[in-house]
This record gives structure tokens, sequence and C-alpha cells, in this order.
């Protein structure tokens, strides 16, 4: 996956993410497709959750998965969730449950909670941080003022470093992929640098939720693996997503 | 990035509104109402896509028959599944009911399906 969360000069931000899905999960070698991104695609959608006929928030969701890894609470903050891989994986946190050690979180279950349940960008943030979880995760949290956003890496127990948002030190975006931001990306998968380069030759005068989705579109953010494209705006609690396909030549990654 | 990467390209500029190769429709839209109780929460959603996600499980299914190719195992890992279902936390174990009942699969699936970014971490 690739998340973006940019601050145009206003202060508005914008938060997008390419949900890439199906790794090593069968390819299909007549379509030259990931068998598993290509079934997914069909069931994709676009949900608003409400109370009393007013939307509590909305999400970019697979139907009949309860949990949430891309979403808007309107006025208050974005989250999106990136995968994170580790040997102390979600198997761990799994087996741990099974023979009745139950004090983690699943961790679409912690993101839904907290966009039902949420009522600020740093109650939020805290949830996030500081809540165990059964498997590792990256969070990606933007707010709805001036530098509120924030790559929260996270390991099954603890937050293991939080990277914000500062204008004043030129940081006016964050980009997150599958990698520890602390780390270089693993040099067959770097979609990092590529898309750091293209939210910096658009510049933060310009940018809006239609150059988040031109950064997303271009190889390798866009790959085989991806699935779909969610675009975020808190202040409107505005979110739109888009079905996505990447003709060949495409990284299968 | 371009030199290391063969399948790199330059920025792209054009692409908003979406349209083109790289575009393939929008997401359909639904509402949950939370004020349901959660086993109907999710009925029109699963009932509308019920074919497509069927497709998904079993091809969830058959990855991991792949790995374990033992039809036996799988049985009774689908049980072992349906009673997970149980220790789930409210409402996301009643909404997960839900969902199974509406479309009849076996509660395992839908709970695999429910979990399989913790299995899948590794």
């Amino acid at each position: 996956c690739t998340s973006i969360i940019a601050q145009d000069k206003t202060g508005k931000l914008y938060h997008a993410r390419n949900l890439d899905f199906g790794l090593f999960l069968g390819w299909d070698v007549q379509n030259s497709s990931w068998h598993t991104t290509q079934k997914l695609k069909p069931i994709m959608v676009s949900l608003d959750f409400q109370k009393n006929n007013k939307t509590v928030f909305k999400s970019a969701n697979f139907a009949g998965y309860v949990g949430i890894i891309s979403g808007v609470k309107p006025a208050l903050f974005t989250l999106t969730m990136n995968e994170r891989f580790s040997l102390d994986g979600g198997y761990i946190g799994i087996l741990e449950w099974l023979i009745g050690k139950r004090d983690g979180w699943w961790m679409s279950f912690l993101i839904r909670t907290v966009l039902e349940n949420g009522t600020s960008y740093e109650e939020a943030k805290d949830k996030l941080a500081n809540t165990k979880l059964l498997a590792p995760a990256y969070f990606i949290l933007g707010g709805n003022k001036l530098d509120e956003g924030c790559i929260i890496t996270r390991s099954r127990s603890a937050a293991l470093n939080i990277k914000y948002l500062d204008t004043k030190k030129g940081n006016w975006f964050l980009v997150q992929t599958n990698y520890d931001p602390w780390k270089p990306p693993l040099i067959i998968d770097d979609r990092r640098n590529p898309a750091i380069n293209c939210v910096n030759q658009t510049g933060q005068e310009k940018i809006a939720l239609s150059d988040l989705y031109n950064v997303l579109s271009t190889k390798p953010m866009l790959n085989k693996l991806t699935v779909g494209t969610t675009l975020l705006e808190v202040s409107e609690g505005h979110i739109e997503s888009y079905l996505r396909d990447c003709p060949n030549p495409c990284s299968p990654w | 990035v371009r030199a290391r990467d063969p399948f790199a390209e330059d920025c792209r500029i054009h692409e908003y509104p979406p349209a083109g190769p790289t575009y393939k429709g929008i997401f359909p839209e639904y509402v949950i109402n939370l004020d349901l109780p959660p086993r109907e929460r999710w009925v029109q959603v699963v009932r509308e896509k019920k074919n497509e996600l069927r497709i998904v499980m079993k091809t969830i299914k058959d990855i991991v028959l792949t790995f374990i190719p033992n039809e036996k195992f799988i049985a009774s890992m689908e049980s072992k599944m349906g009673w997970l279902c149980s220790t789930l936390p409210y409402p996301f174990n009643e909404e997960i009911k839900g969902i199974a009942s509406a479309i009849d699969v076996p509660l395992g699936d839908v709970v695999v399906f429910n979990i399989f970014y913790e299995i899948f971490t590794v």
C-alpha cells in the first residue's frame, strides 16, 4: 500500500491511499495479474456508517469485512492503515487469542472503534499508538488543523515511532508504504522515493486531492497489487474511491 | 529510481478525473445503519455482493489448501473458526454471524475473511 497525507499552503489537509493486496497469493499467468487482487475488486464498497440518519464516519471497505482499513470522521480526522510485515506477526497474536490471552485488539476492529467513537485527532492518535494489537501495522492519521498528521509505526505491543507533519521544518507531506520510515525500503520495492519525488514535483502551492490521485496513478505506486485508490478530505468528510488496473508493463508489486 | 526500476515512469499529471486504462469504475455506495441490531446491518450489502464474496472466500480456502492439502484439516479449521467468532468482541461477532447467515456460507469462512490481515502479516 501507499498512503500520503499532504497539507496545502492554507493548512488544508488531504489524505489518499492505494490499497495493494494479494502478494504471493497466486499469479494468474494468462492475465498477468494476482489472483486474489482481481477477486477482491468486485467486492470493494464505499460505506456511510450512520446513526439517527446522520453520518458518523465513512469508509472504503471490502463488502462483508466488518473492520475498517480506510476512513474519514467528518471534521475530525482521516485514517488509513498500511500492512507492516514482521516475524512477530499476527499469527502469534491469533495463537495467543486462541489460548485465552485476549488483551490485544484486532487491527481493523480498533480502527473502526476509533472512527466510530473518536472525538478528536489527539484522542485517535493516543488510542492508535497505545492500544495493544494482535498484529503490527502502520497507522496514517490526519487531522483537521495545521500540522495534524502522523505515521504511527506499531509493533503488537507499542508504538515504535511516530513521524509528524512539520511545515516549519519543510515537512508538509508524509508518505508511507510498507517499510519502517527510519529504514530504507527494500531495493526491489521502492515506492517511497518515487512517491516523494512526485509530491515534491507537484509542490505545496498546487497540492489537492486530484494531484494525490496523479501520484498514486504513477508506477510503481500503481502496480499489479493495486485494488483501488481512495481520496479523503477531512473538513467536508469527503471520500471517493476508484477501482484500479495496471496495464503492462507494470511492476508485480 | 527509473534507472533501478524498469517499471517506474515519470510522474503522471493528468489522471484526474479518473479515466482510461488504469480506471475500472467507482466503489458502489451503501449505508450501514448502526441503529439496526448488529446481525441486520450488513444484510443489504452482502446480499448484493453474495456471488463475488463467495468467490473470494473460496479463493482464500484454495490458498490454504495449496499450503495444507488436507480437506479434513480445512473442515476442522472451519468449525474452530466458527468457535473463534464467539470470542470476538461485540458487535463485530454479531455482525459476522449476520453476514454468514445472509449469504448462507459457513460462519468459519466469514471469520477467516474478517481476520485475514492478522493471518497474512507474516
